[in-house]
């Protein structure tokens, strides 16, 4: 796999996983955030979702990908903005 | 698939190649073969249709598509060889729709070329093309619209998640014979040059007959406390609600009240000026944002400007700023334009500049749409964000709107009578709804 470019937390943080609501008003992020935000990634790239960074993680976090965030504001943890056939 | 939320609102879609790969292996017209390809994967399952404009007017175009390597102007850099290959943005105006493309990576432009180990341009082109009309990522795996790179050529079908998004989008795409026809594929046509002279294309008008507008049935352009007076700005002109006129509900009463013209109280914006941006106080100083300029008035005197908003160190790509105003969080001023934000450090009145690592995107204000009119701080101190003819409140601690379901501005801000609306409630996204004047 090619070299890693971001730490996890800013990998997170740059698709959406994690709120960037951190940024703005420099909250930490908490341990629970993390696992859930983890899991939400694990989920969506399709890999086992042990809420840990493990090697299938960082394989997925390596791969060339489009740098639009996966989730946008309001979609954290919610289906609410897929649309019903 | 998911749908971001925005989209264009014509079905004629202009893109143009506004800054080629400098990379000497490939043509321009190699790249451009791969976008017209990529484009005519979505012409194929959709009711939209897309006009290559050539060099010279890619400024016109919806789409406009570089090659660029880092930083480049906007809140996403580059990062060499490798992860992050493109971005685009969503439908919207300024930078809206484009797509920027990293060229430190080695682009491949043929499908038979197994020798450079590139990365197919055409792939790529396809997936940013699938954001810049509305789709986000998709995390069907296979789909077009999957994050992560995947080999993908032009004679494959556009996956079905993807074919269903962009007709949840745009609706389905007829046949000649009126049925859904999913893939169906138009018959070529030459592609008339575009008109050097388009007729102009005038906004729909909510004036009165003297050309003001219409108090109870309008947006806003800009909204600001000044001197704890209200003033809010539409067009050429503005209402101003005394602090003694605000009652107990913090409401405002403007029955008969009629706006007055922005310039003839304001000596020292433009005389012509057909709008104000934002507007902003902070201190003893007013700032105005009109277009790419800014003027800093104290009271009702003007004491600069116009000044080039490259000065605040904002990019020559940003054509206006949509909102303005200091944050009862941290009381920091904030300036919003599409879907960016920026920080501005204003402590010093004689050198304002927006702080080094912003802009940054506008999801960070959860629940807030791009492209909004105006933004508030209120007496309440807390931020109202305005779009259309509604507007949210927004929930400081929570990060992100009070709630989903924006409230119509008029009854409220302009002290108006609701009557029933036409369309339905009022619902997240919905900004044409309308209320009446009391009288």
């Amino acid at each position: 796999a090619p070299a890693k470019k971001f730490s996890s937390e800013a990998y997170l943080l740059k698709f959406g996983y994690l709120p960037q609501s951190n940024i703005e008003i420099r909250d930490r992020v908490s341990e629970s955030t993390m696992v859930a935000a983890i899991k939400n990634f694990q989920r969506f790239g399709h890999i086992n979702v042990t809420g840990v960074i493990d090697e299938d993680t960082r394989r997925l976090m390596a791969k060339p990908r489009c740098g639009v965030p996966d989730r946008l504001a309001g979609q954290f943890n919610s289906r609410r903005h897929r649309m019903k056939r | 698939y998911t749908v971001q939320g925005q989209k264009w609102d014509v079905t004629d879609i202009t893109w143009s190649l506004k800054k080629r790969s400098a990379d000497p292996r490939i043509s321009e017209g190699d790249i451009i073969r791969e976008l017209r390809n990529a484009f005519n994967i979505w012409e194929g399952a959709s009711r939209l249709t897309f006009r290559e404009l050539p060099y010279r007017d890619a400024d016109k175009a919806h789409i406009q598509i570089i090659f660029e390597k880092g930083q480049h102007n906007d809140l996403y850099p580059f990062d060499g060889k490798g992860s992050i290959l493109a971005h685009a943005f969503f439908p919207g105006s300024g930078q809206g729709g484009d797509v920027h493309f990293d060229d430190d990576e080695i682009w491949q432009v043929d499908s038979r070329d197994t020798e450079s180990k590139g990365t197919r341009l055409f792939a790529v082109a396809a997936h940013e093309f699938g954001h810049s009309l509305g789709l986000s990522h998709s995390d069907v795996e296979g789909s077009l619209m999957y994050p992560w790179y995947q080999t993908f050529d032009e004679n494959t079908r556009l996956p079905q998640d993807d074919e269903r998004g962009i007709e949840a989008i745009y609706g389905w795409k007829k046949s000649p014979k009126g049925d859904r026809t999913p893939q169906y594929k138009p018959p070529v046509k030459e592609v008339p040059a575009p008109d050097p002279n388009p007729p102009p294309i005038y906004p729909p008008t909510h004036e009165d007959k003297y050309g003001r507008p219409k108090t109870c049935d309008t947006s806003y352009d800009a909204i600001s406390l000044i001197r704890q007076d209200l003033f809010i700005f539409k067009g050429r002109y503005f209402w101003r609600f005394p602090n003694n006129e605000l009652n107990k509900n913090k409401a405002v009463k403007s029955e008969n009240i009629l706006p007055s013209e922005t310039h003839s109280f304001w000596k020292g914006l433009p005389e012509d000026l057909t709008h104000v941006d934002a507007v902003y106080e902070r201190g003893e100083i007013v700032v105005f944002f009109i277009g790419k300029n800014y003027w800093i008035f104290n009271a009702n005197k003007k004491k600069a400007g116009p000044i080039p908003l490259t000065r605040m160190k904002i990019s020559e790509t940003i054509d206006k700023i949509d909102g303005a105003m200091t944050w009862g969080h941290n009381d920091k001023t904030y300036l919003f334009s599409g879907s960016q934000y920026w920080r501005l450090d204003d402590s010093n009145h004689r050198n304002f500049e927006v702080e080094p690592d912003y802009p940054r995107d506008m999801y960070v204000w959860k629940g807030v749409p791009y492209n909004i009119d105006s933004v508030l701080r209120w007496t309440d101190n807390h931020v109202y964000f305005f779009k259309g003819k509604v507007y949210w409140k927004f929930d400081d601690r929570r990060m992100q709107v009070a709630s989903e379901v924006p409230t119509l501005s008029a009854p409220f801000w302009m002290g108006c009578t609701s009557e029933p609306i036409p369309k339905g409630k009022p619902r997240t996204g919905d900004t044409s709804t309308s209320s009446s004047c009391r009288t």
